[in-house]
C-alpha cells in the first residue's frame, strides 16, 4: 500500500501509485503530474435502418453516450529492479494488465499492455483504451502523425474547412494515430509513442487516450457483413499485446528517432551452437 | 533457396485498406496472415543463408578451422511478443544476431525467454561480457491462449551501439567456460541481479 518510485532524479524517474498506475514523471527537469487509467467504452448496438441504431462495428467506432468504465481501479502488482531495466508488473483482472518499464540508460517510460480475451458475456460490445492524464494545459489541441510522416495538429470539436458540428463528440475527435500522438503547452510537452497504428485522441486538456483493443458482436451494414468479434487460439477472444513509450520534456527530435526505432525495430535472428564454442564461433 | 518475393508480394497484398485497419472479414484475416507468415518463412532462409556467408565464408572450406553448425538453421522467433522462442528455451548456447535497419547507430534491448533462473553468460564479438539480467516473465503473459513456452524468466541485456544497416552478434552460454587464456573483465561491469 506505498507509492512506488521506478528510477533516479537525474534522467527520468517515475511515481506509480499502490495500484501499479502512473501518478507522477519527471523527465530530466520536467516534472509533469501524469495518471493512468484502462477504460472501455460500450459498443453501440442497434439494427443498423436508422443513423441512430448504426452498431459499432468494423469500419466505425461508436461508443453509447456513457462514460468509459473504469477496468484498472486495483491491481496485483509485482516489482524487479536490475542493473539494466526496473519494471513494474500489475495484473488488473484475468484479461487486463501490464508492465510498466524504465531502462536505465534509456529517456522514455514503456508501457507495455495486455488486453483480452475480452469478455461478452453480459453481450455488450467493448472497446479499451488506455487514458493518459496530465497537467499540460493543451487548450484543446493535440498532434497526431500522418501515415508516420507529417505530424499534424488537431483541435478538438474543429476542422479546418468548414463549421463543425459533433454529433458524436468521442468518436468525432478521434483520429488515426501511425506512430505518435502529443500534447504541449508553453512549459512542457507530452507524447505517446505507439508500436503499431491505434485510433487517439485528447478529449479533455492534458488527456491522450489511445484504443488499444476492441470486440463488437453487431456488424456496422457498412459492408463487412460481420461482427468483429474475432477469436484465436480455442475458440476463446483474442489477446492484443503491445507497448506504448511516453516521453515528456524532451527535444522533439528525442521523439521522432525514438518513432524512428520503435517503427523500425531491430530485428534478432537466433542460431543454436551446441557443439560451437565461443572461440570457434568468434 | 528462399523466395523474397513471397514477402514482397505479401507486403503489397497487405496494403490494402482492409488489412490495414482489420475491416476485412474474419477468414480473410486469417489468410492474410497465412500469406505473411509464408513469406516470413522464405525471408528466413535467405537471412540464413546470407549471415552463413557472411559470418563463416571460408571455415566451412578448410579442415583446419571449425565451422558453424551446419545442421542449425538461422531463425527468428516471432513469438518473442509473448516471451516464447524454442531456440533459447531448449539450447543450452546459441548465438543472437541484432539487425539494425536505421541509418544511425541504435542500442537494442534484448528481451530471451529462457526457463531457468540460471547463470547465463552473453560474449560480443570480441568476447567481452555484457551486463545481463534476469526478470521474471508475468503471469499475466504466461496465461496467454494459445503460449506454449516453459520460459519462466527473460534475459535482458543491451545491443548497444548496433552498426547502421548492420548487424553484431552474441553469443549467449548457460554457465559458459571460455577454453583458453582467460579475457580481462572489468570488474564492477559484470552484474547479474534475478
Amino acid at each position: 500500500a506505498e507509492n512506488i518510485v521506478l528510477g533516479d532524479h537525474m534522467s527520468l524517474s517515475l511515481t506509480l501509485n499502490e495500484n501499479g498506475e502512473l501518478s507522477s514523471a519527471t523527465f530530466g527537469e520536467k516534472t509533469i503530474k501524469l495518471s493512468q487509467g484502462i477504460y472501455y467504452y460500450s459498443g453501440a448496438a442497434g439494427n443498423n435502418e436508422e443513423f441512430k441504431n448504426r452498431s459499432s462495428g468494423a469500419y466505425i467506432f461508436r461508443p453509447t453516450p456513457a462514460q468509459p468504465i473504469l477496468l484498472s481501479a486495483k491491481g496485483e502488482v509485482k516489482q524487479y529492479k536490475g542493473p539494466i531495466v526496473e519494471e513494474v508488473q500489475v495484473i488488473y483482472s484475468n484479461w487486463v494488465s501490464q508492465t510498466i518499464r524504465r531502462y536505465t540508460d534509456e529517456e522514455y517510460v514503456e508501457v507495455n499492455w495486455i488486453v483480452g480475451p475480452i469478455p461478452i458475456d453480459d453481450n455488450v460490445g467493448k472497446e479499451i483504451i488506455i487514458r493518459y492524464e496530465s497537467d499540460i494545459k493543451s487548450n484543446g489541441v493535440f498532434y497526431t502523425d500522418s501515415n508516420g510522416r507529417e505530424t499534424l495538429k488537431r483541435v478538438r470539436d474543429f476542422r479546418p474547412t468548414w463549421k463543425l458540428e459533433l454529433a458524436e463528440k468521442i468518436s468525432g475527435n478521434y483520429y488515426p494515430v501511425t506512430s505518435r500522438i502529443s500534447i504541449k503547452d508553453e512549459k512542457n510537452q507530452f507524447s505517446v509513442l505507439t508500436d503499431r497504428a491505434q485510433g487517439g485522441s485528447s478529449l479533455n486538456d492534458g488527456q491522450i487516450e489511445l484504443m488499444v483493443h476492441r470486440r463488437l458482436l453487431h456488424d456496422d451494414a457498412f459492408g463487412v457483413g460481420e461482427a468483429l468479434n474475432e477469436t484465436a487460439y480455442g475458440g476463446v477472444g483474442l489477446v492484443a499485446v503491445g507497448s506504448h513509450y511516453l516521453t515528456a520534456g524532451g527535444r522533439p527530435a528525442t521523439d521522432k528517432f525514438l518513432a524512428h526505432r520503435k517503427l523500425m525495430d531491430s530485428w534478432m535472428f537466433f542460431t543454436p551452437t551446441p557443439t560451437t564454442t565461443f572461440q570457434q564461433w568468434q | 533457396r528462399g523466395d523474397l518475393n513471397a514477402l514482397r508480394s505479401a507486403m503489397g497484398v497487405m496494403q490494402h485498406h482492409d488489412a490495414i485497419t482489420g475491416t476485412e472479414k474474419q477468414l480473410v484475416a486469417f489468410d492474410y496472415a497465412r500469406i505473411l507468415s509464408q513469406g516470413m518463412a522464405e525471408c528466413e532462409i535467405v537471412v540464413d543463408a546470407a549471415l552463413r556467408k557472411i559470418i563463416a565464408p571460408k571455415t566451412a572450406d578448410t579442415e583446419d578451422q571449425p565451422k558453424l553448425d551446419d545442421e542449425f538453421k538461422t531463425v527468428t522467433c516471432p513469438l518473442l511478443n509473448v516471451s516464447q522462442c524454442a531456440t533459447t528455451e531448449e539450447n543450452k548456447s546459441f548465438v543472437v544476431t541484432v539487425y539494425n535497419p536505421l541509418s544511425k547507430p541504435v542500442t537494442h534491448y534484448v528481451r530471451l525467454p529462457v526457463i531457468d533462473n540460471a547463470n547465463y553468460t552473453v560474449l560480443c564479438p570480441m568476447g567481452k561480457k555484457q551486463v545481463t539480467q534476469l526478470v521474471p516473465i508475468s503471469d499475466a503473459v504466461k496465461r496467454i491462449p494459445g503460449r506454449a513456452s516453459k520460459a519462466e524468466f527473460e534475459l535482458v541485456f543491451r545491443a548497444k551501439n548496433l552498426p547502421p544497416l548492420g548487424f553484431r552478434s552474441y553469443y549467449v552460454s548457460q554457465d559458459a567456460k571460455l577454453d583458453g587464456e582467460e579475457h580481462d573483465y572489468t570488474g564492477g561491469q559484470v552484474r547479474r541481479e534475478p
